[in-house]
């Protein structure tokens, strides 16, 4: 463990609870786009099945737990708790067209032709794009409220803060996962133009408006 | 050959 993954683990952590407080509070789910919510749920259902084979520490299993468990609430919330309040005509990004392509690249690319490491290996794939409903959502309604723009920072800020990681345990340790470095990079890049926008407006306190 | 190290990354 070191700092970079410790901040990255607590950024993803506190972007899951900044949604959950969102939903819960406001009672809707406005401007979220329920399909990322599906794909993340994917992702960590795919990846943190080593739950239940390896134990690797206390602070591992709680925090696969809690991603887990949020991962569900959260679509829960979306799908039926607060149905009404779930801007179907705006969340229309096509996930399929994700989802194939992932699944294809990772039988195609992975480490090792097992169960274990095709589904983790899915699931740093999908984890790259699984953001894009979601970037597509705000840029089909032109705006995003500033709760989702600071959830939007923190879960963008996460994969970020792991590229600092893995520079730091290929420095420190000489021990580096290529396929999570590339997709955490194609995830980060993904982010750049949100992240200025974040920081150009929302922290002026504007309302993060996307050029029309 | 060095165990491959665990994937212990969230």
């Amino acid at each position: 463990m070191n700092i970079f993954r410790l901040l990255g683990d607590l950024s993803h952590l506190l972007a899951i609870i900044i949604l959950l407080l969102k939903i819960w509070k406001t009672r809707s789910c406005a401007g979220i786009s329920g399909k990322s919510q599906i794909l993340f749920s994917i992702v960590y259902t795919a990846r943190y099945l080593d739950l239940l084979t390896t134990f690797i520490s206390a602070y591992n299993t709680v925090m696969k737990l809690v991603f887990i468990v949020a991962s569900y609430a959260t679509v829960y919330l979306m799908y039926v708790r607060f149905k009404a309040t779930y801007d179907h005509n705006h969340d229309t990004f096509r996930i399929e067209f994700l989802l194939v392509p992932c699944l294809v690249l990772a039988f195609l690319i992975n480490h090792e032709f097992t169960v274990m490491e095709i589904l983790w290996t899915f699931s740093i794939y999908l984890e790259s794009v699984a953001i894009l409903p979601q970037l597509f959502l705000v840029s089909k309604t032109g705006e995003a409220e500033s709760i989702t723009s600071h959830y939007l920072f923190a879960l963008g800020s996460y994969r970020a803060l792991y590229l600092l990681n893995w520079v730091y345990r290929y420095v420190v340790e000489s021990h580096y996962e290529l396929i999570a470095i590339v997709a955490g990079v194609v995830q980060t890049v993904l982010y750049c133009d949100f992240f200025y926008l974040y920081i150009t407006k929302v922290l002026k306190g504007k309302k993060l408006q996307l050029p029309a | 050959v060095p165990a491959e190290p665990e994937k212990d990354e969230l």
